[in-house]
């Protein structure tokens, strides 16, 4: 039980700073176990620095920040077993232009490393974008959702005019 | 395994049977605030075994069943099917037979949920413990709900490790 | 003590759901007491309905709408006794372009009711557009922040090529 | 009264004296995640006495001083000022002489905080008072820091109504 816990924790730990210097560019990070010797007892806690910053707890950093080490340990996860499927609810809303493409350029790297689909809801036109194909939810009846193809090429000239 | 294709009737604003392809490969899903995008996770939860009505933000589980707007009446049923590519025989062993897996949810207004797979009625057990083997369960790190990277953040350290223990 | 909660609760209320209708284009919703007779001890519920949708409280709604309820929320508390500054940080993240524009129409309207100056932080290239004038926060220098002028014209320009 | 203009030094990553103008209308404020925008915000909070350090995000009240970059030394003081115009005498009687008030609020790591106002000490009660006056105290709602759009729709019905508290 605990041997098991250890070893799970080293593999998001590795696989969580590796995705952190990738998503930050740079900066480190790590897990570690808080309030407790026995790490079967123990929270979690979140040390991050971001390159050139401080290393500290995650409650300093900026509202983008704490969002991108916060998909960092979702993906930490994630790697130690890839589910068939992964669905992303509007994860990247917090989350500047630029950021926004480092969280795409993962998601592809993602792709080619796993044979997991993912299904990604989003309002960024960024996103939208480098996505292999596109779906819109829309109520032209008020109330009532329809599932509509989206043609990429005008997706691409909506974020243009956008 | 493969997930392969979605479908949806009666379950929240899809009132209508409303079909999503799952294929290889990222797929965005765009649209304006309240359209529904959410209520297309949430369906894909639910079928895969999601208990919680709270995490789906209802009261009670009937809140998945349409509802009503001002020009229709609501429904009394809900069905979400849930089609599985199976030609690698990578499912569980009572259900490895054919090259797809259909999983079936249904819940009728005060009768509570059904769950079918192939056909076949299976408790909401089978259903859970089917996706646990695929390592996509209804909470699984793999499905991420709007606002869960914000409630990571404002996590507790040992609210956090829930987190964690998915992974074990 | 009870008279003048009750009196400030219906002057928000009635505020709450006039905003409402503006932002929503329709609809409806008001506040109510829960969980106690007492006002000075009861909690705070969102009864609401988007246009075309059934009243029902505040959990069933989306991200985006939840959030546009919430400012509608807090604008109704401003407007019985608007401050001399208001700060907003990051309000219009969840909101999808027409309801950012229609946040945007609300300030507006605000500045026009009131002396208030207002700061608005946002990442949207279309709130940014509708500012009266703008600052950027660089770190040119890593960890060390510095304030900056925006030309808005360059801002608009930047807008259309986003 | 009006706010007219806000001074920072040593404050979060503000390390070098920063000016913001704060004039009518609408002011936008934009950059990149973590450039310091809230932290433009906070010096705001807290040059008009907020008290909690959790509130703006740290463990005690000394995480507001700049704590150093890999190129730089941290700092041990931190100075926020308020410049307020009141061209039309509505400040609070005790401070209601002249066009201007200006607000100081400074801290020395372990030593505390000091307040000033026209340049006379003051205690912290007395910033709060005098903001409380006019209806912008460091938690007033028109103050709405990040995330706390997302707090509301989160908070129990209970929680909510302190909101309300703050409009009685
Ligand atoms: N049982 C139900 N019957 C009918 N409509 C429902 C039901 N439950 C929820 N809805 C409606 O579904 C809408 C919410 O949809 P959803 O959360 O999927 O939106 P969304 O596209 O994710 O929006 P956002 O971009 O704001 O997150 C709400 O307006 C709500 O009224
Ligand atoms: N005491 C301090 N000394 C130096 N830097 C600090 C201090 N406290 C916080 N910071 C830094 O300030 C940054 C956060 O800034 P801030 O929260 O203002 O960003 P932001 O512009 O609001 O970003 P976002 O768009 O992501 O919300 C963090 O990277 C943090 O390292
Ligand atoms: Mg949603
Ligand atoms: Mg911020």
């Amino acid at each position: 039980g605990r041997e098991r816990m250890l070893a799970s924790f080293e593999q998001v730990n590795k696989h969580f700073q590796d995705l952190f210097m990738t998503l930050f560019g740079g900066g480190r990070a790590h897990l570690a176990f808080v309030d407790s010797e026995d790490p079967l007892e123990a929270g979690l806690e979140v040390m991050a620095s971001p390159p050139g910053k401080k290393l500290q707890s995650m409650s300093l950093l900026s509202g983008g920040e704490k969002a991108l080490a916060a998909i960092c340990l979702l993906f930490a996860v994630f790697l130690t077993n890839p589910a068939p499927i992964c669905v992303l609810d509007e994860v990247d809303a917090p989350l500047d232009e630029s950021n926004v493409g480092r969280f795409c350029d993962l998601i592809q790297e993602l792709v080619s490393m796993t044979s997991t689909r993912f299904l990604i809801i989003t309002h960024s036109s960024l996103t939208m974008s480098r996505m292999d194909r596109l779906f819109g939810v829309t109520m032209a009846e008020r109330g009532v959702s329809q599932l509509v193809s989206v043609d990429l090429a005008r997706a691409e000239r909506l974020r243009e005019a956008s | 395994m493969h997930f392969a294709r979605l479908r949806i009737a009666g379950f929240k604003s899809f009132v209508e049977p409303t079909e999503l392809l799952i294929e290889p490969g990222t797929t965005g899903i765009v649209g304006p605030n309240g359209c529904g995008k959410s209520n297309l996770v949430e369906a894909l939860r639910w079928v895969m075994g999601e208990t919680s009505a709270k995490r789906m933000r209802g009261a009670e589980m009937d809140d998945v069943i349409f509802n009503g707007t001002s020009d229709r009446p609501s429904r009394n049923l809900a069905e979400v099917s849930l089609l599985l590519d199976n030609a690698d025989r990578s499912a569980p062993p009572s259900f490895n037979e054919g090259d797809q897996v259909e999983v079936v949810r249904r819940i009728e207004r005060t009768a509570g949920s059904r769950y079918l797979i192939n056909g076949r009625d299976v408790r909401l057990r089978d259903v859970q413990m089917f996706f646990a083997d695929a390592a996509s369960g209804a909470n699984s790190t793999a499905i991420v709900s709007q606002g869960q990277v914000g409630a990571i953040i404002n996590a507790k350290p040992q609210q956090r490790r829930g987190l964690l223990e998915e992974a074990a």
